[in-house]
């Protein structure tokens, strides 16, 4: 719960789930974005997002594949928020979106991604990077 | 008792907190 006194503290964050009016507030429906880090929205099916379960403070790494080539494209990118498909500012028309912080190059690179392929993300909290990035390796 | 902060208005997520979104109750 946030007490008076803490509001101030949160004032200018990004809110990271719809809420409704009247709802308690808890310090967990926010998260803050500096001026350095981008937030971009990854449209993905919830069966290729950990079934859905991936929630604000995760970390995934997201991987294309195509023509049976796969690679990563993003590792250890930190979830902000997640689109639940049900409307609002990140579900959009029904559609299961997953916002990430990452920088401009990496954004232009899922976006690339985006463009062609199929995209998945794979919870990676407390992993280790992955030591293989192509698969096949030789490709 | 203490005052606790609750949504005065639907907030979207994504949306930037503003002072005027929230407002206090007793608990």
């Amino acid at each position: 719960m946030v007490r008076t006194g803490e509001l101030d503290g949160l004032i200018g964050m990004v809110v990271t789930r719809s809420i409704s009016s009247g709802t308690l507030l808890s310090e967990r429906d926010f998260v803050m974005l500096s001026s350095t880090v981008r937030a971009m929205s990854i449209p993905v099916d919830p069966e290729h997002a950990v079934g859905g379960a991936l929630r604000p403070g995760d970390r995934v790494d997201v991987l294309q594949s195509a023509d049976g080539i796969a690679r990563y494209v993003l590792v250890g990118a930190e979830v902000l928020m997640v689109g639940d498909g049900t409307g609002g500012a990140l579900g959009g028309a029904g559609r299961y979106a997953v916002t990430v912080a990452l920088d401009a190059e990496s954004a232009l690179e899922v976006a690339a991604a985006l463009s062609e392929g199929t995209l998945d993300l794979v919870r990676s909290t407390g992993s280790a990077p992955p030591s293989v990035l192509v698969y096949p390796p030789d490709a | 008792t203490v005052s606790v902060a609750v949504a005065a208005e639907d907030i979207s997520a994504g949306a930037r907190l503003e002072a005027d979104m929230v407002r206090f109750t007793p608990v």
